[in-house]
Formats: structure tokens, C-alpha cells, sequence
């Protein structure tokens, strides 16, 4: 069985999309079979992979709201070896239309089941909220969640209010929830900002922090232009020498390599 | 009658909260008596002015469920010149809490409307989202909205989606929502991104755009952890200059100075 993780955090900017895109394409890179899961209505994951939002047939709404089994939506490219559950604009309407429904927040983890064992990772990039897509993302997670943290002053505030949040989501919905680790993102050690937000969070999450630190790196924010991640794009820049440690360090402590 | 601008921009972390904080602090340089209006559940605007938010007696989140009028609880900070309708967690239930109410898109509209003549300008802060809290921000803007975008890829790519917002909130609830204006963020002029960024905008909202362009400035990113606006944190450095010309440029084209 695969491992199962989400990216979350409430605080927008921060990352989310940028680490599930180049984390999946390392983990691809090193040999994994890396699945993609959109639950962002912005359909950011979706165009950093070069997919048209506008175009796409189906993903993650129909998935949420029953339509269709996942599979039926997936797409592959082989070059990259990796897949993606894309989103579309109308996911924007699934926390309304789900708002009254039984069990809504697993209906995520229950579409991913019958897929889960052609992977050996699933990444789910969410939206910055803490919504009913957040939540059912943060409920599918059965090895953890990912919470990446820009090292500037506001996104580590924010950090308060996302424990209240899993907290609550522990007691309420899902007890298994876990913490797989933090990552500290856009770094630039020339600023004494960054390197005390880091001491900051480390104080916080002992033991959580991922070694590997995200430098701020230009060529991070042109690759989505370009519709590939980092690992084509702009491979042995700093950037991409970052998401590869990230990738070899989740790979050591699964003990997969 | 003073004017109402809500900053909102669906794509987090573009500097709605740093534009919402700094240019109503310089509009208050400029003399004029100016409110803002934290409607994020992250409290990110009310944090920048140095207050608690775990203990703040009541805000937007009271208002917008009809507890208790405005005037209630608006801080005021005579040293800066600025007040502040302060949010707090709290906040976040009252998506929920409105979804079956009447008129839940107008209720931000009239909480404002009985402090409206006590203030020049109110800005009003928006979460990274288009749900019903954003959907009160933009039918409260009765002046306009103000768009942010941060010179990178993934955030002009949003503009599509949020333009497409803005036609059905016209067509569905407030015929009267313009854009006041669209506001580049984060430039680094150095960088083709930012400038191929800033010319593919300016193509898409012809006259719209701000002449002022914000410029990446770490001194900008500091400014949340001191509890003060970049006019005392660092006034003269480019972040602060930038915002002081942007309030000078509303200002002139309001018919003000
Ligand atoms: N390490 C980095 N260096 C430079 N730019 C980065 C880096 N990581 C991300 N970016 C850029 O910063 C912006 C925000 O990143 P991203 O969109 O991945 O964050 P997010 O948390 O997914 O945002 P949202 O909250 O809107 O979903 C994007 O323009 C992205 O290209
Ligand atoms: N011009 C700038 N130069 C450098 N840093 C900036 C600038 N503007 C904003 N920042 C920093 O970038 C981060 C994101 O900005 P901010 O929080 O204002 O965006 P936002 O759109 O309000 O985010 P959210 O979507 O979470 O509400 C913050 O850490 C802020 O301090
Ligand atoms: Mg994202
Ligand atoms: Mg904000």
C-alpha cells in the first residue's frame, strides 16, 4: 500500500502547490509510481502539469460529489512518470453542494481507495482555507500530512490556528490524523527573518521539521509558465536540489531506499 | 460619504492584507480618517496592528451575524490614525452559520452603512477564497475593488477565474461591482518574469492598473512582527515609498488632494 500524504495550510502563498508538484516529480524521479490529487479549485497543480483546467473531462468534483470513480478521470504522462487527478473551476461549488450530505468529509479518502494500490504516493494539493475540500483532503492523509511555512512573520502565525484545526479534526472526524512533517519554504538565509522564523518553528514542531530547507529560487516561480516541474525545467539549480533532498529524505524515513 | 475599496484576490499570499494595512496607513499620513476591515478568519490585518486576536472582544465575525453593531467594536489607534474592525477565529464559523440566512451577502453592506460618514476610507481585507465571506466583501465595496496580483505565474493565472466571479456577482447579487483598480505586487524588476507579468496585466485590464508598483521588500515582509504599518516601521525604504505613492495616486484620481 502506498502512502498516502496532504499539503495544508490555511496561510495562502506558502507553497503548497510548488511542493506537491516538485516533491511528486522527485519521488517520480527516484523511481516511485507518484499519483497527484488537485482539491484546489484554482486548479493550480492542474496548470503547473500543463493541463488546461478549461479542458479537463472531469476530476475531483466528480469525484467528490459520486459522479464517477476516480480512475475514470485520471491522466498520466509518461514522460514526467507522473499522475494527476485534475481539478476544474466547478469544485468551487462542492463545498456548498456537499454542506448537508452523510459523510462528507471521506468521501475523498473513500475514492481514492480503490486506486491507492497502483501508488506508492499520493500527493493532495489543497486550497488556502479550512473548508469542507481542506478537510476532506486532511481526512484522506492515512500517513500525514505535509504543512509547508513561508519563512516570513505571517505564515508562521498562522501556524496557531492550523494545530487548533487538526485538534479539532482528531476529536471530530478523524483521530488518526498525524503530522509526516514541516517544511520551511521561499528561504533566503541573508535575512535574519528567515533564519528566526526557522528557529521558531523548529521550537514548535521538535522533531517535525524536514532538514531540507526551500531556498527562494526565481526559476520555482517561472517553471509553471512552463508547464513542467523544476526537475525538468531548471534541474541542478538550488531550487531543484531542494525538492530532490526533500524527496530523498521522505524516501530514507518510509524506508523505502 | 467616505469611500468603501475591498482588497480580494482568490490566490493566496499576492499582498491583500500588506496592501490592505499600508495604504490605509498612508492614507492616514495623508489626513484622511480611515477604517479597516479584517473579514479573514486568519486575522492576518488585525495582527499586522499589533492586536491580539485571541483577545479581541468582538469583530467582524459578531457583526455579520447581527449580534451587535460595528461601532461596538471598532479600535482605534490614535498614535497611527487608523481604526480597525478587528477579526478573529471565530470568524471562520460564520460561512457556515450564514449559509441559510437571507440577505447573507449584504450583511457586511449594512453592518458598515451606520459608521460609513465617520470615515474618508474604509478598506476591507478578504481571505484567499471566494466564498460567502469574500461575496460580503466584494457587495460592500461600493467604491470598488482593489485587485493585488503578485508578479509571478501562478497568480495572473487566477485573474481568468476571478474575473469570471466578478461577471456573476454582477449578474447575481451586486449589479454596481467595478474594479477600482489592480495593483502589482512583489516585482522584482530584475527578473523577466516580473516585467512579462506586469505587461501581460496591463494588457487584460487596459487603464486599470496602478502606476505605483509595490517592489519585494524584505522590509515589508518584518513589518507584521513589529505590530506596525511600514510608515513606522521603515518609512523611506522602497516598500514604504511605493504604498505612500499609491496612496498619493487614489488620493488624486478620488478628486481628494
Ligand atoms: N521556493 C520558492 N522560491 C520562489 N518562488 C516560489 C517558491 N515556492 C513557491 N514560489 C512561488 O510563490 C508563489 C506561491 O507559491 P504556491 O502557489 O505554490 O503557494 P500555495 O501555498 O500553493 O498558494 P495558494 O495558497 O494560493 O494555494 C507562486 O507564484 C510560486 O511560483
Ligand atoms: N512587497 C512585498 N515584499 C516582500 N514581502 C511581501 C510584500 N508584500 C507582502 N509580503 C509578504 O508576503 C507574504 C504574503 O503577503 P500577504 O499576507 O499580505 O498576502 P495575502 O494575499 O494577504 O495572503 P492570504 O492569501 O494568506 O490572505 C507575507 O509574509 C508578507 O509579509
Ligand atoms: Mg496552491
Ligand atoms: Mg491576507
Amino acid at each position: 500500500m502506498g502512502k498516502v500524504y496532504t499539503l495544508a495550510n490555511q496561510k495562502g502563498g506558502v507553497g503548497k502547490t510548488t511542493t506537491t508538484i516538485n516533491l511528486g516529480a522527485y519521488l517520480a524521479y527516484y523511481g516511485q509510481r507518484v499519483l497527484l490529487v488537485d482539491l484546489d479549485p484554482q486548479a493550480n497543480a492542474t496548470s503547473c502539469l500543463g493541463v488546461d483546467k478549461l479542458t479537463v473531462r472531469g476530476g475531483t468534483y466528480e469525484v467528490l460529489i459520486g459522479k464517477s470513480p476516480a480512475a475514470n478521470f485520471i491522466l498520466h504522462n509518461p514522460r514526467l512518470k507522473l499522475s494527476l487527478l485534475p481539478s476544474s473551476p466547478a469544485l468551487a461549488g462542492a463545498e456548498v453542494e456537499l454542506v448537508g450530505e452523510l459523510a462528507r468529509e471521506y468521501r475523498l479518502r473513500q475514492a481514492i481507495e480503490p486506486v491507492a494500490d497502483k501508488y506508492d504516493y499520493i500527493l493532495i494539493d489543497c486550497p488556502p482555507s479550512l473548508g469542507l475540500l481542506t478537510l476532506n483532503g486532511l481526512v484522506a492523509c492515512k500517513d500525514g500530512m505535509i504543512i509547508p511555512v513561508q519563512c516570513e512573520y505571517l505564515p508562521l502565525e498562522g501556524l496557531g490556528q492550523l494545530t487548533q484545526t487538526i485538534d479539532r479534526i482528531r476529536s471530530a472526524v478523524y483521530p488518526g490524523l498525524k503530522i509526516r512533517g514541516v517544511l520551511m519554504t521561499m528561504y533566503d538565509g541573508r535575512t535574519n527573518l528567515a533564519t528566526d522564523v526557522v528557529a521558531e518553528v523548529r521550537k514548535h514542531f521538535p522533531g517535525k521539521v524536514f532538514e531540507a530547507l526551500i531556498p527562494r529560487s526565481i526559476r520555482l516561480a517561472e517553471a509553471p509558465s512552463y508547464g513542467m516541474p523544476i526537475s525538468n525545467y531548471a534541474p541542478g539549480t538550488p531550487g531543484a536540489e531542494a525538492y530532490a533532498a526533500l524527496a530523498r529524505e521522505i524516501l530514507e524515513s518510509d524506508g523505502v531506499r
